[in-house]
């Protein structure tokens, strides 16, 4: 039996957001530690690792680990169905072929149930190896998406260029060249205004901007957002998820001819 | 120009 309770459901359908644009279908991997997810896109370009921890939950029983195969179409269709003040509850039976989201009013008034059909998904997992990263950068998630925004007017890639005085992104195409260049924050109010860069060796590395934009559709779901590089390895991108652990993007970057 | 490349060979399959 596999039972989570979340008393705001709007953190599963911001996570759902987050995804849904790089991946058609996921496996949901429940255990008693919590939900994990690791996938690729179609292409193998990048990958999405996901992890929701148990003790995030209000509610959270699994007996048996579980791998619920999802598409995610059909999860976003539910999802809408849900206030985003409803208390959700995820239910399945062990080695069942459906799940069970079922979502209460605060006032308890309405419940809804919507059972969805698993699918059987061949995933492979893949292990990511441990790296030391060249270059940490932590800024505000929404900069970070303005940026992506902005220069993706400009061209397909995005040279983003971290040193200790700061860190470049820049694009350039028929309309001509843009360049953003963030300083580390002297000091900032808010914590989760900041810019802040660790750096061993500097790092120039080229990414599409295509994936860059889909990664920030994790952005409200994290104030901040962290990205970590290093030479000719994947970009990583985080976001923090409150109590509950990270979404994490891994980004293969272009290879100059 | 740039080509892009791809996360394959930078897992391990487990």
């Amino acid at each position: 039996m596999f039972e989570a309770r979340l008393v705001q459901c709007s953190m599963l359908k911001k996570v759902l957001e987050a995804i849904k644009e790089l991946l058609n279908e996921a496996t949901f991997d429940c255990s008693d530690a919590g939900i994990q997810l690791q996938a690729m896109d179609n292409s193998h370009v990048s990958l999405v690792s996901l992890n929701l921890r148990s003790d995030g939950f209000d509610k959270y029983r699994c007996d048996r680990n579980l791998s619920m195969g999802i598409n995610l179409a059909s999860m976003t269709k539910i999802m809408k169905c849900a206030g985003n003040d409803d208390v959700l509850t995820i239910k399945a039976q062990d080695n069942a072929d459906n799940v069970m989201f079922m979502f209460e009013s605060q006032n308890q008034e309405k419940v809804s149930d919507y059972d969805m059909k698993l699918i059987n998904l061949d995933q492979e997992h893949l292990g990511i190896p441990e790296t030391d990263y060249s270059c940490i950068i932590k800024m505000p998630s929404g900069e970070f998406a303005r940026i992506c925004r902005d220069l993706s007017q400009f061209g397909e890639s995005v040279v983003i260029s971290c040193t200790k005085e700061g860190v470049k992104f820049s694009a350039a195409g028929d309309v001509g060249a843009a360049n953003i260049k963030l300083a580390q924050t002297a000091n900032v109010d808010k914590e989760e205004e900041a810019v802040t860069i660790e750096m061993q060796e500097p790092v120039t590395l080229t990414f599409a901007c295509r994936y860059l934009n889909s990664f920030t559709k994790a952005t409200a779901l994290s104030p901040q957002v962290q990205l970590s590089m290093s030479a000719d390895v994947p970009l990583v991108v985080e976001y923090k998820i409150g109590d509950f652990g990270h979404i994490r993007y891994y980004l293969a970057p272009k290879i100059e001819e | 120009s740039s080509t892009q490349g791809r996360l394959d060979g930078f897992f391990k399959v487990l």
